[in-house]
């Protein structure tokens, strides 16, 4: 293979289950 | 249809004055049209070279620094599709629409799909208890016109973000899909693409094979830069995604893309000019029919497999945006490695070419709820350079490398079925997939 000059590496997951209702502002911003 | 040529255009946004009043509609007029000036042009070249379908920005058409006052005189009523409007021919049916007007010939006269973002205002009163106060919601909105004009896509960011405090929540989350003679899209915005509903549910119970994308996305360096992490998004979800940012390099936001599942077709980072770009693609309208289409993958197979690498190391922690990650430093040219944060175990093997002093690199796990400026939870496995050879500057923005890696495989026991891959190499350089897979089994290794 190519050597390669890494930055970085990621594996990003994404556990929706554990999310809150909202991802952006919040609900106070609703109340 | 079985292929298309796709267009996204990087924006750079003229931006109005920042004003304490609202501005006159006239005023507030110009100001766009100035924005759609540009636009057009790229509308125009994109069409003339065959593209059937354009993407331009999020807040493309009148930037992001408002109040909730001073954007109403940049807004108009947006109707939903189902009222079959087209208004270029019919520009007063829904009273003083001169932006949708315009989008809408431009779309007709150069007979592509035009895709833009707008601000929908819709009026309310004392009977509905969510009414504000003014009288009046306020939507961020992305607009599909079709190659006749044709209003087809009227969708409201769900997932605002914090700052836009210009605009309201719709009330529930809609999933907005239009089809094509080249497939079927879906449409959301910057940053929903972190959400479940609607960006994993237009994909998985919508079907779509493309995504257009506007956004207004500042990039943070390692792990959130819009090249890397919105294509593998469109890797991971096996989708076709068409992402147009807007370019302001005083505030990091470039990066654009048409990104393929099997491969990122064309991307644009510039953090040098302060000039937009058009970019185009051919893709295929059905992915699933590329024979290098992507099979799903099962992240967590071969990490669940693996036997903690035992080797004498000493974790440490570190933080990337926020986030509190535990890091343990790679201290020789070649090993294997495992570092574990509550639930999530990742693992490494790698070969640098040869150790630098003046370089370190440090495997890093993080498996918790992120709370700064949006709140979702996170399993990341990362293999990255520390700014410096102090461990303590581990997860800071890193520019440029000359270690080089010769091989590695990284992998975790990740509980969810949603992991994005990415590799960004030094010069903030994307890693064309030659030099890597992605193997069924979850572990993103290099190709031999």
């Amino acid at each position: 293979g190519t050597p390669l000059p890494i930055l970085v590496m990621a594996l990003y997951g994404r556990v929706f289950e554990k999310d809150p209702p909202r991802l952006g502002q919040g609900p106070k911003k609703l109340q | 249809l079985d292929t298309f040529i796709a267009a996204v255009y990087e924006h750079a946004v003229i931006l109005p004055n920042k004003t304490e009043m609202p501005v006159s509609k006239e005023e507030a007029l110009l100001y766009m049209n100035k924005n759609i000036d540009v636009l057009e042009k790229a509308v125009k070249l994109a069409a003339r070279m065959g593209a059937h379908i354009i993407v331009t920005p999020e807040d493309g058409i009148y930037g992001w620094e408002f109040t909730r006052e001073t954007i109403y005189p940049y807004l108009e009523g947006i109707p939903a599709p189902e009222v079959n409007w087209t208004p270029c021919k019919d520009p007063k049916r829904f009273g003083y629409t001169p932006v949708q007007e315009r989008l809408s010939c431009l779309a007709k006269q150069n007979s592509i799909y035009v895709v833009a973002n707008i601000g929908d205002k819709k009026a309310c009163n004392a009977s509905d208890p969510q009414c504000p106060p003014d009288g009046r919601y306020q939507y961020n909105t992305n607009v599909v016109f079709d190659s006749q004009g044709k209003l087809v896509a009227r969708y409201h960011k769900y997932n605002l973000f914090e700052p836009e405090i210009q605009f309201n929540f719709p009330e529930d989350s809609k999933v907005v899909t239009f089809d094509t003679p080249f497939g079927k899209f879906g449409i959301f915005t910057c940053f929903d693409i972190f959400s479940h509903h609607p960006a994993v549910v237009v994909v998985e119970e919508f079907q779509v094979d493309s995504i257009v994308f506007p956004l207004a996305w500042y990039n943070t360096l390692p792990l959130l830069s819009a090249v890397p992490f919105q294509s593998s998004w469109a890797r991971a979800m096996r989708v076709n995604l068409l992402a147009a940012n807007t370019h302001n390099t005083r505030m990091h936001m470039t990066g654009s893309g048409i990104y393929a599942p099997e491969a990122v077709k064309v991307y644009h980072y510039d953090m040098e000019t302060h000039s937009g770009q058009l970019m185009l693609s051919e893709l295929k309208s059905r992915p699933q029919s590329d024979p290098a289409y992507p099979t799903p993958v099962d992240w967590s197979a071969f990490a669940r497999g693996v036997t903690p690498f035992s080797s004498a190391q000493s974790d440490f922690p570190g933080t990337i945006y926020f986030d509190e990650f535990t890091f343990t430093e790679l201290k020789q040219n070649t090993g294997n490695y495992t570092v574990c944060q509550k639930d999530l175990c990742c693992h490494l093997t790698y070969q640098m070419s040869e150790k630098r002093a003046d370089e370190v690199y440090a495997l890093g796990a993080f498996d918790g709820l992120h709370t700064v400026e949006g709140q979702y939870y996170l399993q990341i496995c990362t293999l990255l350079k520390c700014h410096t050879p102090d461990l303590r500057t581990c997860g800071e923005p890193v520019g440029s490398a000359f270690t080089k890696f010769e091989e590695f495989s990284l992998s975790g026991t990740f509980g969810t079925r949603y992991v994005f891959p990415q590799i960004l190499l030094s010069g903030s350089q994307l890693a064309p997939e030659r030099y890597y897979e992605i193997l069924r089994d979850g572990r993103l290794k290099s190709r031999s």
